[in-house]
């Protein structure tokens, strides 16, 4: 899966989130990525997200609208995720990472898997990662 | 004013450190796509599709060419993109050889009234609307084939790709 945020000069926000699925998944099997509020979110009132991972786990976690509920209650972007992948993994037993932009900017990414590849340009500086911490 | 931001993941799993360095080379350029897109003047939606069409274009990646295969060998992929403005979102499911699914996605949210379609119908809209059917090998890297033999069953690939404690009891799916 893959997926991308983003936030322009006026605070307009949006997300897109593409995936061939899960090796040996069912023929017909629609995963998280397509549905609103689970496989991304995006709303200029909070931010936006991109999510990925186990899609069955996300689907019942609505994780991208999960961490964006988190985000309009003021808490940080990452603080936000964490806290939607630590439910989904307390409630279901669900792993996954996501991406996340406020509409002010503030940037976050986590996983809860054993790696994600991530990547941000903001002030025209290039931040990148592939492993946890 | 806010300070412009692209980010952008290549998928949380077990990413193997073979796959390590082209992996962040691919998120590296996929950021550096949409960041460009945006600072010449596009729009929010048109950047993040840009950095998106990068990462399904690089066959590293599980999305576009080099997405994974179904049980019986097949690409299928799904795609969404949200508008964060009017909260538009267009989106595909189940959808087959094309080259991009984000694209069709989103003219499913600026040509219908639909957010979603899927299988058939996904393909026949892409159709319509001039996105040219590719053939389906065109999509399949060796490196999905290898991992098709690897896991045959949908448990054991959640298992081994995604989890990080103990085994689950069961998935409740499939």
């Amino acid at each position: 899966t893959v997926g991308c945020v983003v936030v322009d000069r006026e605070g307009h926000t949006s997300c897109a989130t593409s995936t061939g699925g899960i090796t040996a998944k069912m023929p017909g099997r629609v995963g998280d990525t397509p549905i609103v509020g689970a496989g991304g979110f995006a709303d200029d009132q909070v931010g936006a997200v991109s999510t990925t991972g186990h899609g069955e786990a996300i689907m019942k976690a609505c994780l991208a609208r999960h961490i964006t509920s988190v985000m309009g209650t003021g808490e940080s972007v990452k603080s936000s995720i964490q806290n939607g992948l630590a439910h989904m993994e307390s409630r279901i037993k669900g792993f996954g990472g996501a991406i996340a932009v406020s509409c002010k900017g503030e940037v976050g990414t986590h996983f809860s898997t054993p790696r994600m590849t991530w990547a941000y340009i903001q002030a025209g500086k290039l931040h990148y990662g592939i492993h946890p911490n | 004013m806010v300070e412009p931001v692209v980010v952008v993941h290549g998928g949380a799993w077990a990413v193997p450190e073979e796959l390590w360095d082209e992996s962040l080379q691919g998120v590296k350029a996929a950021a550096r796509r949409g960041y460009g897109v945006l600072t010449a003047g596009g729009s929010s939606v048109d950047a993040a599709e840009a950095s998106v069409v990068c990462l399904e274009d690089n066959p590293v990646f599980d999305a576009g060419t080099g997405s994974v295969l179904t049980f019986d060998e097949q690409v299928e992929m799904d795609a969404i993109i949200i508008d964060g403005t009017t909260m538009e979102a267009g989106a595909v499911g189940a959808i087959r050889n094309v080259l991009n699914p984000v694209k069709v996605a989103r003219l499913v949210m600026e040509k219908t009234d639909h957010i979603m379609l899927v299988g058939d119908g996904a393909n026949k809209f892409a159709a319509a609307h001039g996105v040219q059917e590719v053939d389906p090998e065109v999509l399949i890297t060796s490196l999905a084939r290898q991992t098709l033999a690897k896991y045959k069953k949908y448990t054991s690939t959640v298992y081994h790709l995604f989890n990080k404690t103990e085994k689950p009891e069961t998935s409740g799916h499939e």
